[in-house]
């Protein structure tokens, strides 16, 4: 464990905990992707199936049931508590269009052709795109209340955080793993545009609107 | 598991 990859699973926890109070204190779920929280739904749910096969520490443990919970939990509330919120026509991404090409991708390029590896390797891949539908959401309504702002910033930097451990873990633990390395620069650089617009507006103050 | 298959990361 090192500084970056700490910062950067605080920065996600983060992210996650700024998203629940969102829905849960505003009472509505305007603006949120519910198809992208399905996304990250199964990408918890294919990443950590190792949860009961192998232990590396409690606090990896921990966390691993948490973001399974509260990925199914903002689930919940989007789409049965609050759905009378939920801005259905905005959310349009088509889901088919990541999930299927992710999945024939792990099971061409994986570390490991076993049912875990090639399940881990489409968690990996899903994970970079997922926040796609969020994005193309923010996009189409061309705004996001502050609120989501904070949380989509705080989720980029997770995984930019992640890239920072990887550097981090090659040189000093000789340790990298190509897959995770590549799918979180293309996932960090998914987020470039709106890591913009959030420090160029929403740290002086401004609504983030987009140029419709 | 080799190595790089630690997969200790979250």
């Amino acid at each position: 464990m090192n500084v970056f990859r700490l910062s950067g699973d605080v920065s996600h926890l983060l992210a996650i905990l700024i998203l629940l109070m969102k829905i849960w204190k505003t009472r509505s779920c305007a603006g949120i992707s519910g198809k992208s929280q399905i996304l990250f739904a199964l990408v918890y749910t294919t990443r950590y199936l190792d949860l009961f096969t192998s232990f590396i520490s409690p606090y990896n443990t921990a966390m691993k049931v948490f973001f399974i919970a509260s990925s199914y939990a903002t689930i919940y509330l989007i789409y049965l508590k609050f759905k009378a919120t939920y801005d259905r026509n905005h959310d349009t991404f088509r889901m088919e269009f990541l999930v299927l090409p992710v999945l024939v991708l792990a099971f061409v390029v994986n570390h490991d052709f076993t049912p875990l590896e090639i399940l881990w390797t489409f968690s990996i891949y899903l994970e970079s795109v997922a926040i796609l539908p969020q994005l193309f959401m923010v996009s189409k309504t061309g705004q996001a209340e502050t609120i989501t702002s904070h949380y989509l910033f705080a989720l980029g930097m997770y995984r930019a955080l992640y890239i920072v451990n990887w550097v981090y873990r090659y040189y000093f633990e000789g340790f990298y793993d190509l897959i995770a390395i590549i799918a979180g620069v293309v996932q960090t650089v998914l987020y470039c545009d709106f890591f913009y617009l959030y420090v160029t507006k929403v740290l002086k103050g401004k609504q983030l609107t987009l140029p419709a | 598991w080799s190595k790089r298959n630690m997969h200790d990361e979250l």
